[in-house]
């Protein structure tokens, strides 16, 4: 709640999602944004390409995919949102010139493991964990 | 880079310079948690023996976390089924399961001095786990040792093989000494043997100056001294492959946090 006059103000925004707002609202929503929805993208970091063959045993590279796209309202149409997406999505649609809309973002998160030699000639193998994107949604 | 070969709006796709070529690697490597990319001494193209080992822990590893992925879809539990020439045991996956990071040590014993003060055949292995982070734990720690087949002797002769940690050294007498383990062996055996020193990798990481190495002697049912060679124990002048290692899994015991840049 922002209180008084302003509060009123804003939910009658909220009730009218189009007027002042830069998002489609659910009317708006058709085919052609689903090329800017929030999805998963690929992306492949190759240990090759940086020329790191002498130090990386495995792997080459490995696919990180990172999430784009734009979170469009009603979110829990099409794709993983959070909750609060939903509200934020709600205040942006109400105030957007202060409120941000609610970021496209991993949801879920996969491990790798890194198998490389140190200084030493040593041998490391360690997982590291979140650098895989699974699943991409609105925040 | 898209999947679609669409490239997405607002992506910057252009080639990089060669300085922010440089910065994407720093970023990477800082992912990585290293300061700046090894540069590892290989003195030999092939991989020798720990590399190898160490890599079908990854493939075991690998293969298991696909499998998982994909058993989480089909809501099955999956089993390991990986069999590897250089993967030794069952507790070995049983580790890699718990473990956070494995890491292998090359002996830093650079030449042998296979006869002791008092003529008893023996050989030396150091390695350096001091610069293991404190925040990792040593939850096993194994010293593995190549066997071959010897046929020149009876194929049912055994042998006593003991692994010491060597304690305290002195310029004019022998070590003491500390059995940590002694096993029988068969002439005909062939593969490899790995020995528990997890106590000892983790007083070496907690107070390198401990750290004085391993001995390995071995004797004949007489109790006679016998050498690395005429039983098939595989040293540091054998095949690259059977190369003798350490190896030791690790548990991280503290969040990993990035420091500013």
């Amino acid at each position: 709640s922002t209180g008084g006059k302003r509060h009123q103000h804003n939910r009658n925004r909220a009730t009218q999602p189009q007027e002042g707002s830069r998002g489609p609202g659910p009317a708006d929503y058709n085919s052609s944004d689903k090329k800017t929805a929030c999805r998963r993208h690929e992306l492949y970091v190759s240990f090759r390409e940086m020329g790191w063959q002498d130090w990386i045993i495995a792997p080459e590279g490995y696919a990180a995919y990172y999430c784009d796209g734009e979170c469009y309202f009603p979110l829990n149409t099409y794709m993983n949102a959070t909750n609060h997406a939903i509200v934020q999505t709600l205040v942006h649609l109400m105030n957007p010139e202060n409120a941000p809309k609610p970021c496209c973002a991993p949801t879920k998160l996969h491990a790798i493991s890194v198998l490389y030699f140190d200084n030493n000639s040593n041998v490391i193998l360690k997982k590291y964990k979140n650098m895989v994107v699974q699943a991409c949604g609105c925040h | 880079l898209d999947g679609n070969n669409e490239v997405p709006t607002g992506f910057i796709h252009r080639r990089l310079r060669t300085h922010e070529k440089r910065e994407m690697q720093k970023e990477i490597l800082s992912i990585l948690g290293l300061p700046h990319r090894p540069r590892p001494h290989l003195s030999h193209g092939k991989y020798n023996s720990a590399p190898l080992f160490m890599l079908d822990l990854y493939n075991t590893m690998s293969s298991e976390d696909k499998s998982q992925s994909e058993s989480m879809s089909n809501g099955y539990q999956t089993m390991r089924t990986t069999q590897s020439p250089h993967l030794a045991t069952y507790q070995e996956t049983a580790f890699l399961n718990d473990a956070d990071m494995v890491m292998s040590f090359v002996n830093l014993v650079e030449y042998d001095r296979e006869l002791s003060l008092q003529r008893r055949h023996h050989k030396e292995f150091k390695f350096n786990p001091s610069q293991i982070p404190k925040s990792e734990a040593v939850t096993a720690a194994g010293f593995r040792l190549y066997k071959e087949c010897v046929s020149h002797i009876f194929r049912n002769d055994t042998f006593l093989i003991k692994v010491y940690q060597v304690v305290k050294e002195y310029p004019d007498r022998e070590a003491d000494l500390f059995l940590l383990e002694s096993r029988r062996l068969r002439a005909a055996e062939e593969g490899w043997l790995e020995f528990d020193i997890t106590s000892t990798c983790n007083l070496w990481v907690m107070n390198p100056v401990h750290n004085l190495g391993l001995q390995v002697s071995v004797e004949t049912n007489s109790g006679q001294s016998i050498s690395f060679k005429e039983v098939g124990l595989v040293g540091r002048d054998g095949a690259l492959e059977k190369q003798p290692f350490m190896v030791a899994f690790f548990k991280v015991s503290e969040v990993h946090i990035r420091t500013t840049r």
